[in-house]
């Protein structure tokens, strides 16, 4: 049974990958089995959904600006069509033979390749979706490497309104993404480091407004304050990353095999 | 997202088509 790492594919996905694991013992258990029903119409009924995903699949890809989408979608749709052509091909031999086994053996190739194309388009969806989420953490990192270059309240002003929308923004984006995720650890991780970033930010803000004012009043300690928001804000900076890696880990092995 | 929707049928018409095969199959079982 394959492991879906967010919600919304594990509903999409996993009745009928018990489904299909459930047809392929039962027939291997019947052996040369009953005679098969018609299927016609069940077929003609993915055929129709899988014409339906092909143009949706090709407008996704028509209007994204994701290169790396772009480029694997279309290897998925493709997947999922042949799926379909054998599912047509088991139920025109069924037809005439209702024993036939090379037609069970199509059946349940293409039932597979439907769960495997539709499972492979998902994920490439989600992984478009992650690109995203991640393209908003690094705005963050960003802003966050001009902090040591602030050295006047108009320029603090003017990076608070630049860093605190790109902040919310990633902040919502990544608190959303841990509860759509199946494994907890992972989820966890996110929660724990997007809480740490929040709890940053004002004592980073707040280390830049005491800098400024240190550099405006005459220097004293002004290494010392230097040193304090560089620490601050290189902190924020390795949660961040460390929450584009783990928002990247797509299965349950790539971070050490939990 | 209209994939997602588009993704829930195929899945729903696969779901349909592998219960009424099966179900010739349980039969025997």
């Amino acid at each position: 049974m394959p492991v879906f790492h967010t919600k919304i594919i594990e509903s999409i996905l996993e009745p009928v990958a018990q489904q299909v694991s459930r047809l392929v013992i039962l027939h291997e258990e019947a052996e040369d089995g009953n005679a098969m029903p018609d299927l016609a119409r069940p077929v003609q009924a993915v055929s129709l959904a899988v014409n339906n995903l092909v143009k949706v699949g090709h407008e996704t890809i028509e209007s994204s600006d994701d290169a790396i989408l772009r480029q694997d979608m279309p290897g998925a749709l493709h997947r999922v069509e042949t799926a379909a052509t054998l599912l047509q091909q088991a139920s025109d031999m069924l037809r005439a033979d209702p024993y036939s086994g090379p037609a069970r053996k199509k059946l349940i190739e293409g039932s597979r390749g439907i769960l495997q194309g539709t499972s492979a388009l998902l994920l490439c969806f989600d992984e478009s979706e992650v690109r995203k989420i991640v393209k908003e953490c690094k705005k963050v990192l960003d802003y966050l490497g001009v902090a040591e270059v602030i050295d006047t309240m108009e320029d603090l002003v003017q990076f608070l309104r630049d860093i605190s929308p790109a902040l919310s923004r990633a902040a919502r984006e990544v608190a959303s993404r841990a509860a759509e995720l199946t494994h907890p650890p992972h989820a966890e991780t996110l929660t724990r480091c997007l809480e740490s970033v929040k709890q940053l930010a004002p004592v980073l803000i707040c280390s830049m407004k005491i800098y400024i004012h240190i550099l405006t009043e005459g220097g004293k300690g002004i290494e010392e304050a230097a040193e304090n928001r560089n620490y601050l804000a290189q902190k924020m900076a390795d949660e961040i990353h460390e929450i584009i890696r783990v928002l990247q880990l797509t299965s349950y092995v790539e971070d050490g095999g939990e | 997202e209209m994939i997602l929707q588009a993704a829930k049928s195929i899945i729903a018409a696969t779901s349909a088509l592998v219960r009424a095969a099966s179900a010739a199959q349980r039969e025997l079982i």
